[in-house]
Parts: structure tokens; C-alpha cells; sequence
């Protein structure tokens, strides 16, 4: 069934003028990130897909490290959830880590993420979760009761409607007094992409506007 | 320190999180 869903997945880099026009890329950067793309969606099977295990494999140049973030950022990127990423959907999603990109979207894209179980807040179940799971990668070890003291420290900064919730208003108004939870959300490669990738040129299929 | 953190602070030292590596082909 996964075979079938990937052979209906596009492959190449489509139409680089109408996903400029999708996403905060010149027509340029969009073929320099392909170059990029390509790289990783050949790292294992060279489909023109990238796979989870592709993914993970670049970012932590091992496809054993287990990830919760790994696994989050990319079912993210995966909007047509069929476990394997287009370039369309990697440019979409690169987009929003532009240093251009709005930062509302970058609010909006990093509470998506935390939101574990998708239902429009952050419960302290969630957060939780997601703190151990950062000090197994990092393996450091602190024991419950100061995880539970830095849980109750954050709620009482975030939950200031008291619901035992943080909703996407609370989010927004954490960030704004901690702009460095943003800090992940922009990458300044993509500023740079055309000069890290100059390859692109030889495969240029249009001239920039 | 990450005692002195707040939760999001400390999460967003995950490696996961951190896509410069992606660029690192």
C-alpha cells in the first residue's frame, strides 16, 4: 500500500516559477534548494522522495538516532501524510525557515509541533513528555520532581487563562517575551542557498525575475 | 543551566530541532 502511495507521489523539481510564487524563494534559490533536495532524497534510495530515515540521516548523519523532533518536524513537512516527502512539500516547508519568512508563521508552524496530539493546545502531559525526551537525547538525567518544577514554573508564566492548557493566544504571548523559542525557526543557509548550491546553474531551467 | 530554563527554552535544545544539519550534506 506505502509502495502505491509513493509512486503517486511527483517527483523532480515540478514547476520552480509557480513555487517561488508559493514561498518567500526566488525562482533562483528554489533550484538551489533542488540541489539540496536531491542530496538527501538520494542518500538512501534514489527516488527522488525523501524518506523519514533519509531525513533523519541528515540531520544527525545516522538513521539510528530516534528522534521525537526528528519525527515531528518531518510528519509536519509530510502534509500529504504519505510518509515520504515531494520537493514540493520540502520547499513549502523550508519557507517558513526563511530569515524573510513571517514570523507568524514561524509561531504558528513551532505550536503545531508541540502540539503532540493536534488538538489545539499544549497540556502539561504533552510538555512533559517532550522535555524528557529532550534530557534521554541530550542523555542528561534530572530527576522528577525538578522536571515537575520546571513544567509548573512554565505554566505559570504560559497558562494565563488557568485552564491547565497553553492555546495558540498563550503561545503567541510566550514567544513574544522569549523570542529566542524562535531561535530554530530560522535558518540562515537558506539566505545563502544559491552560493552554497551554485550547481544549480548548469540545471537552470528559466532565468530569474 | 537547564533547571533555570523554562520548559520551551530546554526543549529547544533538542537536535532534532536544530535544521542547520540538513545543510551539512
Amino acid at each position: 500500500c506505502d509502495a502505491d502511495l509513493s509512486q503517486q507521489q511527483p517527483r523532480g523539481l515540478g514547476n520552480p516559477e509557480a513555487l517561488a510564487r508559493e514561498t518567500v524563494f526566488s525562482v533562483s534559490e528554489i533550484e538551489a534548494l533542488y540541489e539540496l533536495f536531491k542530496k538527501i532524497s538520494s542518500a538512501v534510495i534514489d527516488d527522488g522522495l525523501i524518506t523519514k530515515d533519509e531525513f533523519q540521516l541528515a540531520l544527525f548523519k545516522t538513521t539510528k538516532k530516534e528522534s521525537l523532533f526528528a519525527d515531528r518536524v518531518f510528519d509536519l513537512f509530510d502534509t500529504k501524510h504519505k510518509g515520504i516527502l515531494d520537493f514540493k512539500e520540502f520547499a513549502l516547508a523550508l519557507s517558513i525557515f526563511h530569515p524573510n519568512a513571517p514570523i507568524n508563521d514561524k509561531i504558528e508552524f513551532l505550536f503545531q509541533l508541540y502540539d503532540l496530539k493536534q488538538q489545539g493546545f499544549i497540556k502539561r502531559q504533552e510538555l512533559k513528555q517532550m522535555v524528557v525526551a529532550t534530557l534521554a537525547e541530550a542523555g542528561m538525567n534530572l530527576a522528577d520532581d525538578v522536571i515537575e518544577s520546571i513544567i509548573d514554573k512554565t505554566f505559570e508564566e504560559a497558562d494565563t487563562k488557568h485552564d491547565g492548557k497553553i492555546d495558540k493566544e498563550e503561545w503567541r504571548n510566550l514567544v513574544l517575551h522569549h523570542p529566542s523559542l524562535l531561535k530554530n525557526m530560522t535558518l540562515q543557509y537558506l539566505k545563502d542557498i544559491t552560493t552554497t548550491f551554485p550547481s544549480f546553474v548548469f540545471h537552470s531551467q528559466v532565468d530569474d525575475v | 543551566q537547564p533547571t533555570s530554563m523554562n520548559a520551551f527554552e530546554l526543549i529547544s535544545m533538542s537536535k532534532g530541532l536544530n535544521l542547520e544539519n540538513l545543510f551539512d550534506t
